[in-house]
């Protein structure tokens, strides 16, 4: 788990974690903090397969989750940290871009999102691309020459964002958080409704030339879910939603028709239960 | 007037509880709800019981339409009810949940725990 601290607005950063809280309560807290994230969930839990069972959310996630519910319960107000950018939701969007043939060299890659959840009414106030790099043990270079992760607009090769790799310890697989909060608001307005694309490429200096993507550990192939790139996007929406403005929109009845077919006939019964 | 014990409860018939706030533990598995809630599967809460009658605490917080249905309550029972025990003050919690494209989304919702209770 990457941890994720907690900032408030005024206080001093230490090493790892801002101390906000005190003695016995720190501990115990913190005890919970960075205990490690829950298993996830088994795929037949009481013979009940549903999409949530399929889907593991990524530990950042988990992480953000754990680190405001904590807040709350000490009474402090998450939307003033600094890691959540004052946003009352945090969405994440799984990358579905492909490589091309895994032994191919992968000189770029193309990230792509579906945004098409996200409401077009709630403000933007943060995106950021995270993705998982593991320098390949094959991979040998000398400690002077800086490689630079590089990210690239799909649509006209601007240079968007770039990240110099920690190469001291870089053979320790690592979260590249790498920022896309103005490339996303011009997309969002220019092309609403198509995937998010972004393109990734790594620099060797001297001489100058692009790396193959596999040596920097972040080919697509046998990737697990939760190690795969996520598009992190922080909104703030102004009107006050209902859980069930969630819960209709499309889950209930994706999951009314998956019951409809194990159980035959009984969705009647469940639809007027719910209802 | 009911006999009263020397504790000053009263004997015999159920007396019903000023609005108060009264323990509610939420399960959102017992919902049917988590097929798409991550986490909490469960949370601590509260619920508003009681009745709201004559005369009007001041800890409740009381509308100035809830004082005037209180009073006109406890001249006339039979033709106005008395105000109702509702929730006053509500806190956010945090929700995870994976959304219609299967996303996984943080969420702070408000007005999800009772603070305090009032007659409204």
């Amino acid at each position: 788990v990457q941890p994720l601290a907690i900032f408030p607005p005024a206080a001093q950063k230490s090493s790892k974690v801002t101390k906000i809280f005190d003695g016995q309560e720190a501990s115990k807290y913190f005890k919970e903090f960075y205990a490690p994230p829950p298993p996830p969930p088994s795929i037949d839990r009481h013979n009940k397969a549903t999409n949530k069972d399929l889907i593991e959310p990524h530990d950042y996630m988990l992480s953000i989750y754990k680190t405001f519910s904590t807040a709350e319960k000490l009474g402090l107000n998450a939307s003033f940290f600094r890691s959540s950018k004052a946003a009352n939701t945090i969405a994440s969007f799984v990358d579905s871009g492909q490589d091309d043939l895994p032994l191919s060299p992968l000189r770029r890659q193309q990230y792509l999102f579906d945004v098409s959840t996200l409401s077009e009414k709630a403000e933007v106030l943060g995106a950021e691309l995270r993705i998982y790099t593991k320098v390949s043990g094959n991979f040998r270079i000398s400690e002077t020459d800086p490689v630079d992760i590089q990210l690239l607009s799909c649509h006209d090769q601007q240079l968007l964002d770039s990240r110099t790799l920690d190469l001291q310890d870089s053979h320790r697989p690592k979260w590249e958080v790498l920022d896309v909060w103005e490339i996303f608001k011009e997309r969002q307005h220019l092309s609403p409704g198509k995937p998010f694309c972004l393109e990734l490429r790594a620099m060797l200096d001297n001489p100058e030339r692009e790396l193959d993507l596999h040596l920097l550990g972040l080919h697509r192939h046998s990737r697990p879910q939760q190690k795969k790139a996520i598009l992190v996007v922080f909104t703030r929406s102004k009107k006050r939603q209902t859980l069930f403005s969630e819960r209709r929109e499309g889950r209930a009845l994706l999951g009314l028709e998956r019951k409809a077919k194990e159980r035959g006939s009984g969705i009647k019964a469940s639809r007027r239960r719910r209802t | 007037a009911a006999s009263k014990t020397r504790h000053g409860k009263r004997h015999g018939k159920k007396s019903k509880s000023r609005c108060s706030k009264k323990p509610l533990h939420v399960n959102f598995r017992d919902l049917g709800w988590d097929d798409w809630i991550i986490a909490p599967l469960d949370y601590e809460a509260y619920h508003c019981e009681g009745v709201c009658d004559f005369p009007l605490r001041s800890h409740l917080e009381p509308t100035n339409h809830a004082i005037i249905q209180t009073l006109m309550n406890s001249m006339n029972p039979s033709n106005m009810p008395p105000s109702c025990c509702a929730p006053s003050k509500l806190s956010p919690i945090s929700i995870l949940y994976i959304d219609s494209g299967n996303n996984v989304v943080y969420k702070q919702y408000e007005d999800m725990v009772v603070e305090s209770c009032g007659c409204r």
